[in-house]
């Protein structure tokens, strides 16, 4: 099987301030894969809570159509998940 | 040919495997390896018991990698071990607690995934047992500890990622570290467990708000190692109970331990706070865990001085 490849997939930072914002994120786990890394799960968020979460670039703009339409304040952490793969080794070789 | 091991970079399993040996080898005085299980790959479950092989003394046990994306901890239970015996002899705290105490460290508990993570997707955080009925691959470990195990509805799905498994201790790696720890209860006087991302440290629970009877005391206990960490680079952590600090959370190791009776439990979340998340360069591995050091230490300063 050939390894996966993150190719400009990114990672998302979203501060959820309301239930709405909560429910808008909840809405869009219906249509998209999100892979959560904080908190562990959809069923974890909660108001007030930052969340930040993987997915890929197709996906990406309607995320970020979606958070801008609701007035949801986000950031990008990661931009292009597979270069960050690439840096994470930035230790040479002894 | 596996390349060198290095403390300042993330080793593949192999890499690990090899470095136990040569621990093995470098302090056969301190340094024992046991075989605690296999994965539902056969590959071996290594736990290294460090400090003096005579009598039965107090010991802590400590795990790392329980989910696989998170690089750094593993990373942190080669340094301990490392650092542990390097400074033996030489650094007076370290003596006193290798001469008093012993450590079970379980440096990766989800090997299956580790090798899944390094081969086939960084991004992996399961184990890699089959599932009935489903094609989705994998057991949240973290998920399948006999507490609390069935209250959470939404960990019973086996394509989520936080899957509980078919049942309490269904997969190898949770029982044979259950096992381990069960067999050890005498002496095992605190259990650690390492995470990445979000730095804090966590007490229990997480399956409930409410405290446990020694609140007080693990929380003093986490105050004082969050300060003692930040020492070395200002790194902020912040602690808590599981359940108030971040969410609620079941069947859980750390729960699990201290409803056993352990009840001196702790959880890091390492480095960072979101900019790498579980891609936390390697430049960073050596200051965290350089850091982590101090929390871990004093915890078991305390550990040997208030625990009978």
């Amino acid at each position: 099987i050939a390894p996966v490849h993150f190719d400009r997939e990114k990672v998302f930072r979203v501060k959820l301030q309301n239930e709405k914002h909560a429910s808008v994120l909840k809405n869009l786990t219906q249509s998209i894969e999100l892979d959560f890394w904080y908190p562990d799960a959809i069923h974890d968020i909660a108001v007030n809570m930052t969340v930040d979460f993987r997915v890929s670039e197709k996906e990406s703009q309607t995320i970020q159509s979606t958070l801008e339409q609701h007035k949801i304040h986000y950031e990008i952490l990661i931009h292009d998940l597979q270069e960050e793969i690439e840096k994470q080794f930035d230790v040479k070789d002894e | 040919i596996a390349g060198r091991h290095s403390y300042a970079k993330y080793n593949d399993w192999d890499k690990i495997v090899s470095w136990t040996e040569k621990m093995l080898e470098k302090h056969p005085e301190m340094v024992s390896r046991i075989k605690i299980g296999s994965t539902v790959e056969d590959n071996p479950l290594y736990v290294l018991k460090i400090g003096k092989k005579d009598g039965e003394r107090k010991a802590i046990f400590m795990d790392c990698g329980i989910h696989a994306r998170e690089w750094i901890s593993p990373a942190f239970c080669q340094w301990f071990v490392y650092q542990a015996t390097k400074s033996y002899g030489k650094n007076k705290i370290m003596t006193k607690l290798l001469d008093r105490m012993n450590f079970y460290v379980l440096p990766v508990f989800n090997v299956d995934g580790y090798i899944w993570s390094w081969t086939q997707d960084r991004m992996w955080r399961k184990n890699r047992s089959r599932n009935q009925n489903s094609t989705c691959i994998g057991t949240d470990l973290n998920r399948n500890f006999d507490v609390s195990w069935d209250s959470s509805p939404n960990t019973n799905k086996p394509c989520l990622n936080v899957y509980r498994g078919p049942a309490p201790e269904s997969e190898k790696e949770t029982k044979a570290v259950t096992n381990f720890i069960r067999s050890h209860l005498n002496s095992i006087k605190a259990y650690i467990t390492f995470h990445s991302y979000s730095q804090m440290l966590l007490i229990p629970y997480g399956y409930t708000f409410k405290l446990p009877p020694n609140h007080q005391d693990l929380l003093k206990v986490a105050r004082i190692a969050t300060d003692a960490l930040s020492t070395r680079y200002e790194t902020r952590y912040i602690y808590g109970p599981i359940a108030s600090t971040i969410y609620k959370t079941s069947g859980s190791s750390l729960d699990w331990v201290y409803d056993l009776g352990i009840k001196h439990t702790f959880a890091f979340e390492l480095r960072d706070k979101g900019k790498s998340g579980f891609l936390l360069p390697e430049s960073r591995i050596k200051p965290t865990c350089k850091e982590t050091m101090l929390s871990v230490k004093f915890i078991a300063k305390y550990i040997l001085k208030n625990t009978s």
